[in-house]
Protein backbone atom coordinates (compact mmCIF):
# COMPACT_ATOMS: atom_id res chain seq x y z
CA UNK A 1 0.00 0.00 0.00
CA UNK A 2 2.79 2.18 0.84
CA UNK A 3 4.46 1.40 -2.42
CA UNK A 4 1.35 3.01 -4.85
CA UNK A 5 1.01 5.65 -2.45
CA UNK A 6 4.85 6.48 -3.45
CA UNK A 7 3.85 5.44 -7.14
CA UNK A 8 0.89 7.90 -7.34
CA UNK A 9 3.06 11.17 -6.21
CA UNK A 10 5.95 10.60 -8.24
CA UNK A 11 4.35 10.00 -11.62
CA UNK A 12 2.61 13.89 -11.02
CA UNK A 13 5.32 14.95 -9.96
CA UNK A 14 7.91 13.71 -12.47
CA UNK A 15 5.56 14.89 -15.02
CA UNK A 16 5.28 18.39 -13.18
CA UNK A 17 8.84 18.93 -12.98
CA UNK A 18 9.55 17.94 -16.44
CA UNK A 19 6.93 20.50 -17.87
CA UNK A 20 8.13 23.08 -15.59
CA UNK A 21 11.36 22.05 -16.69
CA UNK A 22 10.70 22.83 -19.92
CA UNK A 23 9.25 25.74 -19.42
CA UNK A 24 12.25 27.47 -17.87
CA UNK A 25 14.20 26.12 -21.04
CA UNK A 26 11.76 27.65 -23.52
CA UNK A 27 11.62 31.31 -21.43
CA UNK A 28 15.63 31.09 -21.60
CA UNK A 29 15.50 30.51 -25.03
CA UNK A 30 12.71 33.21 -26.07
CA UNK A 31 14.81 35.46 -23.64
CA UNK A 32 17.78 34.52 -26.01
CA UNK A 33 16.23 35.32 -29.56
CA UNK A 34 15.27 38.35 -27.51
CA UNK A 35 18.54 39.22 -26.80
CA UNK A 36 19.54 38.62 -30.06
CA UNK A 37 17.00 40.56 -32.21
CA UNK A 38 18.27 43.75 -30.19
CA UNK A 39 21.74 43.33 -30.60
CA UNK A 40 20.86 43.02 -34.65
CA UNK A 41 18.72 45.90 -34.82
CA UNK A 42 21.93 47.80 -32.98
CA UNK A 43 23.73 46.26 -35.63
CA UNK A 44 25.99 44.19 -33.48
CA UNK A 45 26.87 40.85 -35.33
CA UNK A 46 26.55 37.80 -34.05
CA UNK A 47 29.88 35.99 -33.00
CA UNK A 48 30.91 32.80 -32.76
CA UNK A 49 31.04 31.42 -29.46
CA UNK A 50 31.10 27.25 -28.76
CA UNK A 51 29.16 25.80 -25.93
CA UNK A 52 27.74 22.90 -24.17
CA UNK A 53 24.82 22.48 -26.22
CA UNK A 54 26.43 22.05 -29.28
CA UNK A 55 29.50 19.32 -27.48
CA UNK A 56 26.15 17.33 -26.75
CA UNK A 57 24.75 17.50 -30.15
CA UNK A 58 27.95 15.69 -31.33
CA UNK A 59 27.14 12.61 -29.04
CA UNK A 60 23.73 12.87 -30.20
CA UNK A 61 22.66 10.15 -33.50
CA UNK A 62 21.27 13.11 -35.24
CA UNK A 63 20.73 10.85 -38.11
CA UNK A 64 19.08 8.15 -36.82
CA UNK A 65 16.91 11.28 -35.46
CA UNK A 66 16.04 12.57 -38.64
CA UNK A 67 15.31 9.25 -39.62
CA UNK A 68 12.91 8.62 -37.05
CA UNK A 69 11.29 12.43 -37.91
CA UNK A 70 11.28 11.47 -41.64
CA UNK A 71 9.22 7.75 -40.51
CA UNK A 72 6.95 9.52 -38.03
CA UNK A 73 5.83 12.35 -40.65
CA UNK A 74 5.34 9.94 -42.95
CA UNK A 75 2.24 8.18 -41.18
CA UNK A 76 -0.94 9.35 -43.29
CA UNK A 77 -3.44 11.66 -41.70
CA UNK A 78 -7.17 10.77 -41.82
CA UNK A 79 -9.19 13.15 -44.79
CA UNK A 80 -10.36 15.15 -42.21
CA UNK A 81 -7.76 15.70 -40.05
CA UNK A 82 -5.35 16.59 -42.97
CA UNK A 83 -6.63 20.40 -43.45
CA UNK A 84 -6.48 21.19 -39.18
CA UNK A 85 -2.54 19.53 -39.33
CA UNK A 86 -1.60 21.58 -42.11
CA UNK A 87 -2.84 24.83 -40.88
CA UNK A 88 -1.38 24.42 -37.71
CA UNK A 89 2.22 24.13 -39.07
CA UNK A 90 1.36 26.97 -41.14
CA UNK A 91 0.67 29.22 -38.35
CA UNK A 92 3.51 27.71 -36.50
CA UNK A 93 6.06 28.60 -39.18
CA UNK A 94 3.92 31.25 -41.35
CA UNK A 95 3.61 29.18 -44.82
CA UNK A 96 1.31 30.77 -46.95
CA UNK A 97 -1.81 28.35 -47.71
CA UNK A 98 -3.08 29.97 -50.36
CA UNK A 99 0.06 29.12 -53.02
CA UNK A 100 -0.50 25.17 -52.41
CA UNK A 101 -1.21 23.80 -55.82
CA UNK A 102 -3.22 20.98 -54.32
CA UNK A 103 -6.35 21.46 -52.06
CA UNK A 104 -5.02 20.68 -48.36
CA UNK A 105 -6.73 17.02 -48.28
CA UNK A 106 -4.92 15.66 -50.88
CA UNK A 107 -1.50 15.74 -49.14
CA UNK A 108 -1.55 12.77 -46.89
CA UNK A 109 1.17 13.38 -44.71
CA UNK A 110 3.01 15.88 -43.21
CA UNK A 111 6.22 15.36 -45.00
CA UNK A 112 4.13 15.12 -48.16
CA UNK A 113 2.82 18.47 -47.55
CA UNK A 114 6.11 20.30 -46.37
CA UNK A 115 7.17 19.70 -50.22
CA UNK A 116 4.14 20.82 -51.51
CA UNK A 117 4.03 22.87 -55.33
CA UNK A 118 2.79 25.81 -55.66
CA UNK A 119 0.02 26.98 -57.99
CA UNK A 120 1.10 28.09 -61.45
CA UNK A 121 2.93 31.94 -61.68
CA UNK A 122 2.99 31.61 -57.54
CA UNK A 123 6.94 32.22 -58.32
CA UNK A 124 7.63 35.08 -61.65
CA UNK A 125 11.07 34.14 -62.49
CA UNK A 126 12.62 36.87 -63.66
CA UNK A 127 13.66 36.75 -67.36
CA UNK A 128 16.37 39.37 -67.86
CA UNK A 129 18.64 36.79 -69.03
CA UNK A 130 22.06 39.28 -67.25
CA UNK A 131 20.23 37.97 -63.91
CA UNK A 132 20.95 35.22 -61.54
CA UNK A 133 17.93 34.39 -59.79
CA UNK A 134 17.26 32.97 -56.56
CA UNK A 135 16.80 28.95 -56.54
CA UNK A 136 14.82 28.78 -53.43
CA UNK A 137 12.67 30.98 -50.81
CA UNK A 138 14.69 32.02 -48.03
CA UNK A 139 16.35 34.52 -46.08
CA UNK A 140 20.07 35.70 -47.61
CA UNK A 141 22.40 34.91 -45.01
CA UNK A 142 26.02 35.48 -46.68
CA UNK A 143 26.80 36.89 -49.94
CA UNK A 144 30.14 38.67 -51.45
CA UNK A 145 32.79 38.09 -53.77
CA UNK A 146 35.38 35.75 -52.70
CA UNK A 147 38.55 37.62 -52.62
CA UNK A 148 41.73 36.01 -50.96
CA UNK A 149 43.43 33.51 -51.41
CA UNK A 150 41.69 31.25 -48.79
CA UNK A 151 38.25 31.53 -50.89
CA UNK A 152 36.98 31.20 -46.85
CA UNK A 153 33.05 32.44 -46.29
CA UNK A 154 32.04 33.50 -43.06
CA UNK A 155 29.80 31.47 -40.89
CA UNK A 156 29.45 33.73 -38.82
CA UNK A 157 32.09 36.61 -37.36
CA UNK A 158 35.24 34.64 -36.03
CA UNK A 159 34.61 31.58 -37.86
CA UNK A 160 34.58 30.70 -41.48
CA UNK A 161 35.21 27.41 -43.77
CA UNK A 162 36.49 27.41 -47.25
CA UNK A 163 34.71 26.98 -50.08
CA UNK A 164 36.85 23.64 -51.62
CA UNK A 165 35.71 22.35 -48.31
CA UNK A 166 32.64 22.63 -48.57
CA UNK A 167 32.30 21.65 -52.31
CA UNK A 168 34.84 18.95 -52.90
CA UNK A 169 37.65 19.38 -55.19
CA UNK A 170 36.76 19.20 -58.93
CA UNK A 171 37.91 17.07 -61.33
CA UNK A 172 36.61 18.39 -64.38
CA UNK A 173 37.09 21.69 -64.69
CA UNK A 174 41.41 22.06 -65.17
CA UNK A 175 40.60 22.45 -68.70
CA UNK A 176 38.55 25.08 -67.60
CA UNK A 177 41.61 26.04 -65.56
CA UNK A 178 44.23 25.84 -68.21
CA UNK A 179 42.16 27.90 -70.27
CA UNK A 180 42.32 30.48 -68.12
CA UNK A 181 45.68 30.82 -67.04
CA UNK A 182 46.15 31.06 -71.22
CA UNK A 183 44.65 34.16 -70.75
CA UNK A 184 46.55 35.46 -68.40
CA UNK A 185 48.16 38.92 -69.98
CA UNK A 186 51.27 39.33 -67.42
CA UNK A 187 53.18 35.86 -69.28
CA UNK A 188 54.00 34.63 -65.78
CA UNK A 189 54.82 30.90 -66.27
CA UNK A 190 52.48 29.14 -65.06
CA UNK A 191 53.36 26.40 -62.68
CA UNK A 192 49.96 25.43 -61.66
CA UNK A 193 49.55 24.11 -65.23
CA UNK A 194 51.83 20.99 -65.10
CA UNK A 195 50.25 19.90 -61.89
CA UNK A 196 47.30 18.33 -63.39
CA UNK A 197 45.89 16.18 -60.33
CA UNK A 198 45.30 19.73 -58.20
CA UNK A 199 41.42 20.48 -58.14
CA UNK A 200 40.39 23.47 -60.26
CA UNK A 201 39.66 25.29 -56.77
CA UNK A 202 43.70 25.18 -56.30
CA UNK A 203 44.62 26.43 -59.34
CA UNK A 204 41.76 29.23 -59.41
CA UNK A 205 41.83 30.21 -56.09
CA UNK A 206 45.40 30.93 -55.92
CA UNK A 207 44.85 33.62 -58.95
CA UNK A 208 41.23 34.12 -58.59
CA UNK A 209 41.03 36.84 -60.87
CA UNK A 210 42.45 36.79 -64.16
CA UNK A 211 42.58 39.37 -67.16
CA UNK A 212 41.87 38.64 -70.41
CA UNK A 213 44.51 39.74 -73.11
CA UNK A 214 41.46 40.41 -75.36
CA UNK A 215 40.12 43.55 -73.96
CA UNK A 216 36.55 42.99 -75.09
CA UNK A 217 36.25 40.20 -72.83
CA UNK A 218 35.97 40.97 -68.68
CA UNK A 219 38.01 39.60 -65.67
CA UNK A 220 35.94 37.28 -63.41
CA UNK A 221 35.81 37.17 -59.81
CA UNK A 222 34.05 34.58 -57.77
CA UNK A 223 30.90 35.25 -55.72
CA UNK A 224 29.03 33.67 -53.36
CA UNK A 225 25.76 33.29 -51.52
CA UNK A 226 24.06 31.75 -48.54
CA UNK A 227 20.01 31.08 -48.27
CA UNK A 228 18.72 29.71 -45.27
CA UNK A 229 15.56 28.04 -45.71
CA UNK A 230 13.07 28.24 -42.54
CA UNK A 231 10.79 25.15 -41.91
CA UNK A 232 7.64 26.81 -42.97
CA UNK A 233 9.14 28.09 -46.22
CA UNK A 234 8.64 26.49 -49.87
CA UNK A 235 11.42 23.62 -49.65
CA UNK A 236 11.67 22.85 -53.56
CA UNK A 237 15.35 24.26 -55.33
CA UNK A 238 15.20 25.56 -58.74
CA UNK A 239 18.07 26.25 -61.24
CA UNK A 240 19.32 30.00 -61.19
CA UNK A 241 20.40 30.19 -64.64
CA UNK A 242 20.67 28.50 -67.65
CA UNK A 243 23.52 26.16 -67.12
CA UNK A 244 25.09 22.95 -67.49
CA UNK A 245 25.27 20.60 -64.51
CA UNK A 246 28.42 18.63 -65.13
CA UNK A 247 28.54 16.84 -61.92
CA UNK A 248 26.88 15.90 -58.75
CA UNK A 249 28.86 15.36 -55.14
CA UNK A 250 26.95 13.47 -52.44
CA UNK A 251 28.71 14.11 -48.90
CA UNK A 252 27.36 12.26 -46.05
CA UNK A 253 28.27 13.62 -43.23
CA UNK A 254 26.12 14.73 -39.99
CA UNK A 255 23.07 16.46 -39.50
CA UNK A 256 23.34 19.32 -37.16
CA UNK A 257 20.83 21.94 -37.03
CA UNK A 258 20.95 25.10 -39.32
CA UNK A 259 19.42 27.53 -37.71
CA UNK A 260 20.55 30.78 -36.42
CA UNK A 261 22.09 29.68 -32.96
CA UNK A 262 23.39 26.39 -34.25
CA UNK A 263 25.65 28.63 -37.20
CA UNK A 264 27.24 30.53 -34.09
CA UNK A 265 27.55 27.47 -31.96
CA UNK A 266 28.83 24.62 -33.86
CA UNK A 267 32.21 24.65 -36.18
CA UNK A 268 31.82 23.64 -39.63
CA UNK A 269 28.64 23.13 -39.77
CA UNK A 270 28.10 23.80 -43.14
CA UNK A 271 31.30 21.40 -44.27
CA UNK A 272 30.29 18.47 -42.02
CA UNK A 273 26.22 18.41 -42.38
CA UNK A 274 25.14 15.80 -45.15
CA UNK A 275 24.49 18.06 -48.63
CA UNK A 276 24.39 17.05 -52.33
CA UNK A 277 26.65 19.54 -54.54
CA UNK A 278 25.72 20.29 -58.20
CA UNK A 279 28.65 21.84 -60.55
CA UNK A 280 29.08 22.69 -64.12
CA UNK A 281 28.77 26.09 -66.33
CA UNK A 282 26.99 29.09 -66.86
CA UNK A 283 27.52 31.59 -69.62
CA UNK A 284 29.75 33.46 -67.20
CA UNK A 285 31.99 30.41 -66.12
CA UNK A 286 31.88 27.88 -62.95
CA UNK A 287 28.80 27.49 -61.17
CA UNK A 288 28.34 25.43 -58.04
CA UNK A 289 24.56 24.61 -55.91
CA UNK A 290 25.28 22.99 -52.36
CA UNK A 291 22.29 21.75 -50.79
CA UNK A 292 22.53 21.25 -47.48
CA UNK A 293 20.79 18.77 -44.71
CA UNK A 294 19.56 19.45 -41.51
CA UNK A 295 18.19 17.36 -38.38
CA UNK A 296 14.25 17.70 -39.40
CA UNK A 297 15.11 17.96 -43.23
CA UNK A 298 17.84 15.42 -43.52
CA UNK A 299 16.99 13.96 -47.19
CA UNK A 300 17.85 15.94 -50.46
CA UNK A 301 15.76 14.70 -53.79
CA UNK A 302 16.98 15.25 -56.58
CA UNK A 303 14.86 15.75 -59.68
CA UNK A 304 18.10 15.53 -62.58
CA UNK A 305 18.80 11.79 -60.61
CA UNK A 306 15.79 10.52 -59.02
CA UNK A 307 17.82 7.34 -57.76
CA UNK A 308 20.07 9.29 -55.67
CA UNK A 309 19.49 8.39 -51.70
CA UNK A 310 20.55 10.76 -49.36
CA UNK A 311 20.75 10.31 -45.45
CA UNK A 312 20.78 6.28 -45.54
CA UNK A 313 21.81 4.68 -42.18
CA UNK A 314 25.30 3.80 -41.64
CA UNK A 315 27.26 1.35 -39.67
CA UNK A 316 29.90 3.91 -39.02
CA UNK A 317 30.56 7.45 -39.78
CA UNK A 318 33.51 8.69 -41.61
CA UNK A 319 33.73 12.15 -41.85
CA UNK A 320 37.35 11.83 -43.80
CA UNK A 321 35.82 10.00 -46.12
CA UNK A 322 35.67 11.39 -49.75
CA UNK A 323 32.16 12.04 -51.43
CA UNK A 324 30.28 10.11 -53.71
CA UNK A 325 30.85 11.62 -57.41
CA UNK A 326 29.05 11.15 -60.68
CA UNK A 327 29.80 12.61 -63.76
CA UNK A 328 26.49 13.59 -65.65
CA UNK A 329 26.71 12.39 -69.60
CA UNK A 330 27.49 13.12 -72.01
CA UNK A 331 30.66 14.30 -71.21
CA UNK A 332 31.32 17.49 -70.49
CA UNK A 333 27.61 18.67 -72.04
CA UNK A 334 25.96 16.65 -68.42
CA UNK A 335 22.60 17.91 -67.52
CA UNK A 336 20.98 21.01 -68.99
CA UNK A 337 18.78 23.35 -67.13
CA UNK A 338 16.88 26.42 -67.79
CA UNK A 339 16.22 29.66 -65.15
CA UNK A 340 13.63 27.98 -63.19
CA UNK A 341 13.98 24.55 -63.92
CA UNK A 342 13.38 22.40 -60.71
CA UNK A 343 16.01 20.66 -59.55
CA UNK A 344 15.93 19.52 -56.12
CA UNK A 345 13.69 18.89 -53.10
CA UNK A 346 14.26 19.03 -49.41
CA UNK A 347 12.78 16.04 -47.50
CA UNK A 348 11.60 15.50 -43.76
CA UNK A 349 13.81 13.18 -42.25
CA UNK B 1 18.23 23.48 -44.62
CA UNK B 2 20.39 25.63 -46.56
CA UNK B 3 21.51 26.17 -49.74
CA UNK B 4 25.33 27.85 -51.03
CA UNK B 5 25.64 29.32 -54.57
CA UNK B 6 29.81 29.75 -55.50
CA UNK B 7 30.22 31.26 -59.35
CA UNK B 8 31.84 33.26 -61.71
CA UNK B 9 31.00 36.39 -62.79
CA UNK B 10 32.30 39.47 -64.61
CA UNK B 11 34.37 42.26 -62.22
CA UNK B 12 35.83 45.37 -63.66
CA UNK B 13 38.56 47.51 -61.62
CA UNK B 14 37.95 50.83 -63.89
CA UNK B 15 35.70 52.83 -65.79
CA UNK B 16 36.98 51.71 -68.95
CA UNK B 17 36.18 48.25 -67.89
CA UNK B 18 32.75 48.80 -66.82
CA UNK B 19 32.25 50.37 -70.15
CA UNK B 20 33.06 47.08 -72.26
CA UNK B 21 31.25 44.74 -69.76
CA UNK B 22 28.95 45.96 -67.07
CA UNK B 23 30.44 44.05 -63.36
CA UNK B 24 28.34 42.01 -61.73
CA UNK B 25 26.51 43.45 -58.80
CA UNK B 26 24.21 41.87 -55.92
CA UNK B 27 20.55 43.24 -55.46
CA UNK B 28 20.26 41.54 -51.88
CA UNK B 29 20.51 42.52 -48.20
CA UNK B 30 21.54 40.28 -45.86
CA UNK B 31 18.71 39.23 -43.52
CA UNK B 32 16.21 39.59 -46.89
CA UNK B 33 13.64 37.50 -47.47
CA UNK B 34 13.77 36.35 -50.91
CA UNK B 35 11.70 34.43 -52.52
CA UNK B 36 12.70 31.57 -55.89
CA UNK B 37 13.26 33.39 -58.86
CA UNK B 38 13.69 36.89 -57.92
CA UNK B 39 17.19 38.70 -58.86
CA UNK B 40 19.90 37.98 -56.74
CA UNK B 41 22.66 39.82 -58.69
CA UNK B 42 22.44 41.11 -62.20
Amino acid sequence: SSSSQGNSFLVPGATVATIAMLGVLHARRLYDDKKVEEAKEKGIELEFQPDAKATFLRLLPLRSISRLWGFLTSVEFPLWLRPHVYRAWARAFHSNLEEAAMPLEEYASLRQFFVRTLKEGSRPIDSDSCCLVSPVDGTILRFGELKEAGAMIEQVKGFSYSVSSLLGASSFLPMIAADDMQEESNGQENTQRDESKKSWWTISLASPKVRDPVPTRPMKGLFYCVIYLKPGDYHRVHSPVKWNVLVRRHFSGRLFPLNERATKTIRNLYVENERVVLEGQWQEGFMAMAAIGATNIGSIELFIEPALRTNRPRKKLLHSEPPEEREYEPKGIGVMLKKGDEVAAFNMG
Amino acid sequence: STVVLVFQAPISKSPKDKALSPEFRFCIRRGDRIQMGQALGR
